[in-house]
């Protein structure tokens, strides 16, 4: 139809149909065309690309664009599903609508054990939990013995574990989860359940009537 | 008696998991 070409010719760079964006996610057209205007204000902060390099994602989460972190690196290797270095903002919408708070618990389980799983073997070993430990201990600039670090572990394990291989599968994962929710509260962000309010400048540019 | 947390409750205090700093101006 012209007038939908007419729009995608309008359309700037990287902005993917909020329809069809809005369709594959827990946002309605306006939250998608809302979450744009945070995308435009991120993805230009650096370098005005219409795509968040990891530098513009660090400055966001830290208001430090140098601020090296294990899980901010990890979050944003998960945000580029396609592997290119960047998050597009088709990548920003699906990905932050995991940690929105309608989404399946078993999508934010399923997040979660894929961020916690560094080395990306299917499994959450001792050695990655140990290693999460050090790099948030080293980011609050907090210092613990090697024993009071193990013995956090393994608590951990003994809680998570239940098979006693060492490592944690997706099954006991999501046992554990279910047991110890405080450990899955980063994975909802209550800002996106109104994020019409929070970014309310689409209001005046919106092109498309939400169907619901 | 302090009861000592489990590697993920600690892990989740980090800001580098903190997404709702990306809304926050």
């Amino acid at each position: 139809m012209g007038c939908t070409c007419a729009k995608q010719l309008k359309r700037p760079r990287g902005y993917e149909d909020p329809v069809a964006l809005a369709s594959q996610t827990y946002f309605s057209v306006s939250e998608v065309e809302a979450l744009y205007e945070l995308f435009k204000k991120l993805s230009s902060s650096m370098v005005d690309d219409g795509f968040i390099n990891k530098e513009e994602f660090q400055l966001a989460l830290f208001r430090n664009s140098k601020k090296q972190n294990l899980f901010a690196d990890r979050i944003f290797e998960l945000f580029d599903a396609k592997h290119d270095g960047v998050i597009g903002f088709g990548e920003f919408v699906k990905s932050l609508s995991v940690f929105h708070p309608n989404s399946p618990q078993a999508d934010k389980e399923e997040f979660a054990f894929q961020l916690y799983d560094l080395w990306q073997t299917g499994y959450i070993e001792r050695e990655e939990v140990k290693e999460m430990v050090l790099a948030l201990l080293n980011e609050s600039d907090m210092s613990l013995s090697d024993d009071i670090i193990e013995a956090i572990v393994d608590k951990t394990f003994i809680e998570a574990d239940s098979n006693g291989d060492g490592k944690i599968d997706r099954e006991e994962w999501k046992a554990f989860v279910a047991r110890n929710p405080s450990s899955m509260k980063i994975m909802t962000v209550p800002y996106l359940k109104d994020i019409t309010t929070t970014f309310p400048s689409f209001i005046f540019r919106s092109e498309v009537e939400d169907a619901d | 008696r302090p009861v000592m947390m489990n590697a993920f409750e600690l892990i989740s205090t980090s800001q580098g998991l903190n997404l709702g700093s990306l809304f926050e101006k």
